[in-house]
This record gives structure tokens, sequence and C-alpha cells, in this order.
């Protein structure tokens, strides 16, 4: 495995994006898992509709929260395609679902997989490299006063409660970290990623990793 | 500085200052214990930020919603064989 590896660095990664005052972090980082696996595929990369998910994902609760592995169910079960993001733009609320025809233009899910990579981080280094960008389910509570750096302290792994997705990793340095894409806006954290220690399953970034195929 | 930065404008009352006012200050002891931990190098900062004006309650009950579930362990490539 290389030293460092940054998916973004092979432009597979879309803009950080801001969910506003709505719990849809879940659906945000599998949309941004599945544009990002189309990509990698060769496709050039596409903005996905979050507000989609949103809406018509009936397992999980809107802004009220919800879980990326249900979604992910969702869209391998009903072969929903997620269609542009310009066509479905995100409206920072749940509203009704819009139904577009099976010719219509879009990315369906063909598979996915949820496992804990606790206690093997190397492999989800391997993992990562190979399928693209990972959701993860992570203990985000001290985000709320994160300004940037190296989280390697006082972040739980007991509680999972925030979604987000891994594009990168850099061992090069005294302390190993993963490169972590939130979608708080731009203003938060690193430009809108956080950098979480290697190893030893800080804030939970092991305990729950979603990879996609499209 | 804040209320400029991330254009906050509450309501007319005052009520609603004194709540934020309160969270802000509450959000500055959280920075001063967060960041003594801080020591290593490249360490993670805190401070000020979007969400200093929120109660702990309030930034959960928006942001902190998803769930995660029980993933199985993963056996992959590394235990085969």
């Amino acid at each position: 495995l290389p030293t460092r590896f940054d998916w973004r660095d092979k432009a597979v990664v879309a803009p950080v994006q801001d969910q506003l005052a709505c719990g849809s972090c879940w659906a945000f980082s599998v949309v941004g898992a599945v544009q990002s696996a189309r990509a990698v595929g060769g496709s050039p990369l596409q903005q996905l509709s979050v507000q989609q998910l949103l809406d018509c994902s009936f397992t999980n609760n809107g802004c009220g929260g919800g879980s990326p592995t249900a979604a992910l169910s969702w869209l391998q079960q009903t072969r929903e395609k997620l269609v542009a993001a310009a066509e479905y733009p995100y409206q920072a609320e749940a509203r009704i679902c819009r139904f577009f025809s099976q010719t219509h233009r879009g990315v369906e899910v063909k598979n996915f997989t949820v496992h804990s990579f606790r206690g093997q981080e190397a492999a989800m280094m391997a993992q990562l490299v190979e399928h693209g960008p990972l959701v993860v389910v992570v203990d985000a509570v001290s985000w709320q006063d994160y300004l940037g750096g190296i989280i390697q302290h006082h972040c739980s792994s007991q509680w999972p409660n925030h979604a987000v997705l891994v594009v990168g990793y850099d061992t090069s340095g005294e302390v190993p970290y993963w490169i972590v894409q939130n979608s708080w806006g731009t203003s938060w954290g690193n430009e809108g990623y956080v950098y979480i220690k290697m190893g030893g399953d800080i804030c939970g970034i092991a305990d729950c990793v979603a990879a996609v195929s499209v | 500085t804040f209320r400029k930065t991330f254009h906050r404008l509450y309501g007319g009352s005052g009520d609603e200052f004194t709540r934020r006012l309160v969270h802000f200050q509450e959000a500055a002891v959280r920075h001063t214990h967060l960041n003594s931990f801080s020591t290593e190098p490249q360490s993670a900062t805190y401070g000020f930020n979007q969400f200093s004006d929120l109660s702990q309650e309030e930034f959960r009950g928006i942001y902190l919603q998803a769930t995660g579930g029980t993933a199985p362990p993963f056996s992959g490539p590394l235990t085969e064989g």
C-alpha cells in the first residue's frame, strides 16, 4: 500500500457540501460514495441527488436522521437510480418523493459491503485503495468545536452518530491519519475535512465501514 | 465577531441573544478543556466555529442523528487461507 493515498488526487471526490440544519449526513455520505465509485470506474465525476435519497429512502427518517446501511440497502433492493443533483436539488428538508421513469439517466448501486475494521485499519486502507471512498459512521460529539489538525484524543467510539466519507490516508508523518470529508461546509475544520489518527479506532472510524460498487 | 462571521441575527427580545451567549461561553470552557490535550505534533485544535452558539443538546439533536448498527468483522484477504 502507498504511504499516502488520497482519492481527491484522482479527481473522483466531489466538493464538500453543507447539509445545513438537517440531519442528512447519512444521505450525503452515501451519495458521496456512490458518485465517487462511479468516477473510480472511469465515468466523469457527477454530483448526484442527496435530496432524492432524503425524500425517497423510507427506511430512514429524512432530516431526523438515518443509517447509511439502510440507505444502501434501499438503493440496492429498489434498484432506484440516483439522478443528477441539478435535476433534484438539495432543500435541507424532506419533501415528497419524486419518481423518475426506468429509462431516466441515473446511477444504480450494484452492490455494497459493510464491515467492522476494528483492529484491522491496515485492511481498511486496502479497502479504500481498492474500492474507492468509504462511508463510515463515527462518534462526532467533539467535532462541534473542531478547528483543524489530527484528532488523537477524547473522541469516543461508543456512540456512532454521524456519517462521513473517508477519502484517503497519510502515514508519511509522525502521526498517521485518515482524511475524512464531512458535510458541514468548507468553513468547518480543514476546508470541510477532518483528520483522524489511524489505529486505535479513534471516533469509532473503523466500526461500521461501507464500500459501494455501481 | 462571531455574529458577523456567521451571519447571526438573534430575536429582538434579547432572550435569544442571552441564551446564545450562554452557549457561547460554555463552548469557550469546552475549548480550554479540549485544547489541554493538544500537546502532540499536529494535534487537533478546538475553538469557535459555526456551532459555537448551539448547546451540545441542540448540536446533537440536529447534526448527530445517524445510526451505524452492528457490522460483521472484516474477514477478507488478510485472513483467507
